[in-house]
């Protein structure tokens, strides 16, 4: 069977764990212009940032990787100074 | 490393902190010396104390709290279990450390470990922010790990120095304060142009060149123009410092590491299952109590192993010591001494490192063809 791309596999709780986290840990900065993101929908450069510093693959998508990292333990000190 | 906006610290050395409440997961004289403990770890290489304190007058204010459970300005609530752990203020915010209640707090590695976490928020209270580097303690994540190896890595060391120095210990007499931390004053000094400097061990891996001394590697990469300056526990925890040789062989993607009578096999840093083994099962004599130096020549798919003024030759192959061994370094290796430090096959040619010089030597011909100072690989 042909694999389904992993962004159709991420489930509604899942993107709301991925937005959550992003909110928190990578906040947006002083100065940058406020570009607000559908509900359903990821902003696709803070989750850059976020790959980028955990050294994971860069795709400012939101794949099985980026979702386990998101989901592991951490400090709650965000990763990017808001 | 990275420091908060403006590089915000504390502006005294002698530092207090309470603890607000305990956590009812362990037992107090436990928490008290997790959070002791975790203190160590900074004090250790800057020159800071830290003592507790009694009443409001501490300087830092630790609280185990569930949920929303402060009332400082922007603090966020904590996510029940698992999530976050904890966090902390930088110092211009009153270096608050909070730890989530809701976690099992543990001594050991089975739940959330206090020492460990304690010692990364610790981190934040005196002005560092998050690393990227994964084996730092001030990288973000949580990684479960025994607690008896969570160590400062040179990143955690260099960024918390850049806001307090060094321990004045180290800029004294030079002396170990006999501390288990990687931070061992001596060693903090290697400086890595001193025309003086000799290596304990050199290997090539994975295409990158390490050099190894005390308790250091330093990586010299073919793609990048800087050295990289590591503990060898951050990749290799077990192993510490003081390694005497290693070599790499390379179509078999591993590291040998040999450090007294035992040596190691690694792939990348993982140790591979069933060592440390003795040297003396590969053939090398009982008498002997450590090797040199080694080194893998690929074109003959034999290594070379030194100690002292002798040398052995190891078939790779058949895993076996040749029976004309061992050889006397002067005798084979003319114009280099007796001894060998280290050694390392690079482009073909072999380099074997003794005090401060490294000589180029030419197995064919059997005579040296260069000899240069040890550190000339680091354009000093």
């Amino acid at each position: 069977l042909p694999i389904l791309p992993q962004t159709e596999e991420v489930t509604a709780e899942d993107m709301q764990l991925a937005q959550k986290y992003l909110n928190s840990y990578y906040p947006e900065q002083e100065g940058t212009p406020v570009i607000r993101t559908r509900q359903d929908k990821i902003d696709a450069n803070k989750l850059r940032q976020m790959q980028e510093f955990f050294g994971l693959k860069v795709t400012g998508k939101l794949d099985a990787s980026t979702l386990e990292e998101m989901k592991a333990p951490r400090c709650g000190v965000p990763d990017i100074a808001g | 490393f990275k420091t908060f906006p403006l590089s915000p610290k504390w502006p005294k050395k002698d530092l207090t902190y309470r603890l607000q409440n305990y956590t009812p997961d362990m037992p107090r004289a436990d928490i008290e010396e997790a959070i002791r403990r975790a203190w160590t770890m900074w004090s250790d290489v800057t020159p800071l104390t830290f003592t507790e304190g009694s009443g409001d007058s501490a300087d830092i204010l630790i609280l185990f709290g569930a949920g929303v459970h402060s009332m400082i300005p922007f603090d966020p609530p904590f996510d029940g279990p698992n999530g976050e752990v904890g966090h902390a203020f930088s110092p211009a915010h009153g270096g608050y450390v909070h730890l989530d209640e809701d976690e099992d707090w543990t001594k050991d590695a089975k739940g959330t470990n206090l020492f460990h976490v304690a010692a990364h928020e610790f981190g934040h209270s005196l002005g560092l922010d998050h690393s990227k580097i994964p084996e730092a303690l001030m990288f973000p994540k949580y990684i479960r790990s025994d607690p008896a190896k969570v160590r400062l890595h040179q990143d955690d060391v260099e960024g918390i120095q850049s806001l307090y120095g060094p321990s004045e210990e180290a800029n004294g007499d030079g002396q170990s304060s006999g501390s288990e931390s990687p931070t061992n004053l001596t060693e903090q000094v290697v400086d890595l142009c001193n025309p003086h400097i000799s290596f304990d061990a050199v290997t090539s891996l994975r295409g990158e060149t390490l050099f190894f001394k005390e308790r250091f590697m330093w990586r010299k990469s073919p793609a990048q123009s800087n050295i990289e300056k590591d503990f060898i526990s951050a990749f290799w925890p077990t192993l510490d410092g003081g390694i005497d040789a290693a070599y790499e062989v390379e179509n078999k993607d591993t590291l040998f590491i040999f450090k007294g009578e035992q040596y190691w096999a690694t792939k990348g840093n993982i140790i591979q299952p069933g060592y440390p083994k003795s040297i003396h099962a590969l053939g090398i004599p009982h008498i002997v109590k450590k090797i040199d130096a080694a080194v893998y020549d690929k074109n003959t798919k034999k290594t070379l192993f030194f100690s002292s003024d002798k040398y052995w030759r190891y078939d790779e192959t058949r895993n076996y010591i040749e029976r004309r061994y061992p050889g006397k370094i002067a005798a084979d290796f003319p114009g280099i001494g007796s001894t060998v430090d280290a050694a390392l096959q690079h482009n073909g040619h072999l380099y074997l490192f003794s005090g401060s010089k490294q000589y180029e030597f030419d197995s064919k011909r059997r005579r040296v063809i260069n000899v240069k100072k040890s550190n000339s690989w680091f354009g000093c």
